[in-house]
């Protein structure tokens, strides 16, 4: 049975997607079966693997409102992955008024979790209803922290909905995990960001550190992911090494 | 009659926070009334300017949901700030059903543009209700891009979404401009993601650049925009330097 890991943060660009994607490839080329699923509209988990949001006829919108089994919407990439299309940032009104719209995922999810060791949820920067549809199919959360002042605040506002939906539709999600992202270790900022994290979060914070790198920002654009783009560099290793302490954490 | 300018892309951590706060900064120092309106539920607007969004008791959910005027939740800081709370997240749920949900803001604005030159809105990382209500008040739109692929996949998007505005809500808002931001003029990447820019949008790209500095991430911290923060530094001339531009148009 697969662990499933929701990557979220409301705050915008703090690294979900890119931390979505290559953490997936990493647990892949560690010998498991992986699944990556794009909740976001934008649609840049399934770009980041060369697919054309704007072009795919099914996609996670199907999945939730007309209830598609997630096997229909998976391309097979460096990963598999269920791939978003603009549609889906019409999926909240369209499930506004259905009975269970917070568990559409949940129940797609456990009907393939059989087939997979690891399932990456990526999710839009918002705490509306596809990031509540993915913390209740969660079993753990990561979430990438920027390290930087006005990334930080959101934390309280995600530690609150974790809360509500704990109590309310999934008793068992956790944090697995605050990832510090874009570090760049030279600046005092940055510094002083992480030590705030680790006063106010302790071992909630991975040892794991991702800094700076344009590869990141270059990969996308060839469809890769930094593992395959740039095999040999930095920004690969940062990935290895999460994906290491992850399984550890099994 | 103020001129209303709405800051958006869904794209998240492309610096509209920064942007719409930085700009209007530096509209006021050249001698023009301004008003800057958080329509964010991050509160990011409201943070940098020392103001905490928890602990503000009427804030921009009011003037939506419950026809509150504008004037009851500005606190004077450098700029006037319509400030935001975490109420707001509410707010599209809490509007699903009103008649006319989409032009609240459009009513607020118009009841106070006569004290302002300017009113600048900064919006969420989403196309959703809260967002469209900004572009519905709007006569222009500054779009701030990361020199990023990932962030530049997105205007189409946009595009898209201002076309159904127009058609529907608000017959004369426009692009101001597209602005670069955070930009890293050493690498190859963001040279290659301008050239992308102009080819596609030619003069909606402003002259303007608005390069990295650590100071945007610092000044927040200490409740100031980068203006107030380090008058004569770098930071603070990109932003003088884009109101230059903005004004020109008038
Ligand atoms: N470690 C890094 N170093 C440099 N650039 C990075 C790094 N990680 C991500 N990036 C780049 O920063 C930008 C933002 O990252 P990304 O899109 O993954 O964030 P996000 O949180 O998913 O954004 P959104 O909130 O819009 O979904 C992208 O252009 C990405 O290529
Ligand atoms: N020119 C710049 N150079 C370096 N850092 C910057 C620059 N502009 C903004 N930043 C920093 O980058 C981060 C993202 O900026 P900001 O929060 O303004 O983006 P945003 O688009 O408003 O994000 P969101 O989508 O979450 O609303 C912030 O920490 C900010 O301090
Ligand atoms: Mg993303
Ligand atoms: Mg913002």
């Amino acid at each position: 049975r697969a662990k499933v890991i929701a990557f979220a943060n409301q705050k915008g660009g703090v690294a979900k997607t890119t931390t979505a994607l290559n953490l997936a490839v990493a647990l892949k080329e560690s010998g498991h079966k992986v699944l990556a699923i794009d909740m976001d509209p934008q649609g840049n988990l399934t770009m980041s693997q060369g697919i054309d949001p704007d072009k795919v006829d099914k996609s996670m919108f199907d999945v939730l409102v007309h209830e598609m089994s997630l096997r229909e919407v998976i391309a097979e990439r460096e990963i598999d992955v269920a791939v978003s299309s603009i549609d889906l940032a019409g999926a909240e009104i369209a499930m506004a008024a259905q009975i269970g719209r917070e568990r559409r995922l949940q129940k797609a999810v456990n009907e393939i979790r059989g087939d997979y060791d690891f399932i990456c949820i990526d999710t839009p920067p918002s705490l509306g209803l596809l990031t509540i549809n993915a913390l209740t199919a969660a079993d753990k959360v990561i979430v990438p922290v920027q390290c930087e002042y006005l990334s930080m605040r959101g934390l309280m506002q995600l530690q609150n909905t974790l809360r509500m939906i704990r109590e309310n539709l999934n008793p068992k999600v956790e944090i697995e995990g605050i990832l510090p992202t874009m570090l760049d270790s030279r600046t005092v900022h940055a510094k002083e960001a992480i030590e705030i994290l680790e006063e106010n979060f302790g071992d909630l914070v991975f040892q794991s550190r991702i800094k700076k790198a344009i590869k990141f920002a270059e990969a996308p654009v060839r469809g890769a992911s930094v593992l395959k783009y740039d095999p040999k560099g930095k920004a690969a290793t940062y990935y290895r090494d999460l994906a290491k302490e992850v399984i550890s954490h099994e």
